[in-house]
C-alpha cells in the first residue's frame, strides 16, 4: 500500500491512498484503503491520514476517522491520537502504520511493525526512511 | 501562509535489514524521494494538498517496488485487483474505487469518482467502465506484473501460508 498526506500553503489538508490488497486474496476481498474513515481520511478540522496494514483490523477500528476524531474532540496532538489508534489496532491483533498531517503543521509517522517505507517533506528540506530504527 | 508538508508512505511490516539487498534499498529509498520531489514541486508551487498527494501516489503506483499499480499483488487466481481512495479536507469531499484493474493509475480513479460522480466508491467492472468512460489511461493485464509478486503467489499457494505470511509488507 502506498500513501500521501499533504497541508498547502492555504492551510488546507488532503489525502490519498492506493494499494494491491493482500497477497492471494480471494472472493472480491476489499481492505482499509478505499474505505473512507479506515485507511483514508482528511478533514482540515483535524488532519488527513493515510493508513497501510492489515486491513480488516483497520476497517473494524476506523482508523483514520478515529485519529481525526480524537484530535477534533479531545483536542489530542497529531502523535498522540495516532499512537493510541495504533495501540488501539493492535490490542485487536492487527499490525501496520499510519502518516498524518494537520493543519497547524504537525507531520507524524505512527505504526506498530519493524519498519514501513516512508518520507516526509517540507520547504525545509526532506527525508525518506525504511526501518524502525531510522 | 501556512508552511507546506508532505508526507508519504509505501507500505509497512517486517521490513528489516537483512530482508533487503542494498540494490533494493537503494532503489526504494529512490522512489521516495521521487514521490516526495512530485508532491513539493506541487506545494512549492502553491499548488493544492489534493494535487500534491495524487502526484505522489502516482509516482509510488508507477515503481514496481511497492504494492499499488504496477508492482500490485496477485489475487489467488493470479489476478490483480486495485483499490484507491482520495479526500479533500476543506470540503470533505472523497472519492474511492475497489477492485478495479485497467486503469494504470488507480488513484486517477479515486479522484474521478470525486469530481466527476455523484458518488463516493464504485467498484469492480461498474468501476472500470466508468474509469475507460472519463479517459483515464488504461493498461493490459501484463502491465502490473511483476516476477517478484508472481513469486510471492506461488509460495503461498505452495505453502498454503495465511494470506499475511507470505511478504509481511501489508495493504
Amino acid at each position: 500500500t502506498v500513501g500521501a498526506v499533504a497541508l498547502d500553503a492555504k492551510g488546507h489538508v488532503a489525502a490519498a491512498t492506493s494499494t494491491g490488497g493482500v497477497t492471494g486474496k480471494r472472493w472480491g476481498r476489499v481492505g482499509d484503503a478505499p474505505i473512507i474513515g479506515a485507511g483514508t481520511y482528511a478533514d482540515d478540522r483535524a488532519c488527513a491520514v493515510s493508513a497501510t496494514g492489515a486491513g480488516e483490523y483497520f476497517i473494524r477500528a476506523g482508523v483514520a476517522h478515529e485519529i481525526c476524531a480524537r484530535m477534533r474532540l479531545k483536542g489530542e496532538s497529531a502523535k498522540a491520537a495516532a499512537d493510541a489508534v495504533i495501540a488501539d489496532v493492535g490490542q485487536l491483533g492487527g499490525t501496520g502504520g499510519v502518516i498524518v498531517v494537520s493543519p497547524k503543521g504537525e507531520t507524524i509517522y505512527s505504526f506498530n511493525t519493524p519498519g514501513m517505507y516512508r518520507g516526509m517533506a517540507s520547504a525545509d528540506g526532506k527525508s525518506v526512511g525504511i526501518y524502525g530504527d531510522e | 501562509q501556512t508552511p507546506w508538508k508532505l508526507v508519504i508512505h509505501g507500505g509497512a511490516g517486517v521490513i528489516e535489514r537483512e530482508r533487503i539487498s542494498k540494490e533494493q534499498d537503494s532503489d526504494i529509498r529512490a522512489a521516495l524521494t521521487r514521490a516526495l520531489d512530485a508532491g513539493s514541486k506541487v506545494l512549492a508551487g502553491g499548488g493544492e494538498a489534493i494535487d500534491a498527494v495524487e502526484a505522489a501516489v502516482k509516482v509510488l503506483e508507477d515503481d514496481p517496488h511497492f504494492n499499488a499499480g504496477k508492482g500490485a499483488v496477485y489475487t489467488y487466481e493470479g489476478k490483480n485487483e486495485l483499490d484507491a481512495a482520495i479526500m479533500r479536507g476543506d470540503t470533505r469531499a472523497a472519492g474511492a474505487v475497489a477492485g478495479i484493474n485497467g486503469t494504470r493509475n488507480p488513484i486517477e480513479a479515486a479522484r474521478a469518482v470525486m469530481e466527476k460522480s455523484p458518488h463516493v466508491m464504485l467498484i469492480g467492472e461498474g468501476a472500470n467502465i466508468f474509469s475507460r468512460e472519463q479517459g483515464l489511461t488504461q493498461v493490459t493485464p501484463d502491465y502490473y506484473e511483476t516476477p517478484e509478486r508472481k513469486r510471492q503467489l506461488e509460495e503461498l499457494k505452495a505453502n498454503k501460508l495465511s494470506w499475511f505470511d507470505v511478504d509481511m509488507k501489508y495493504g
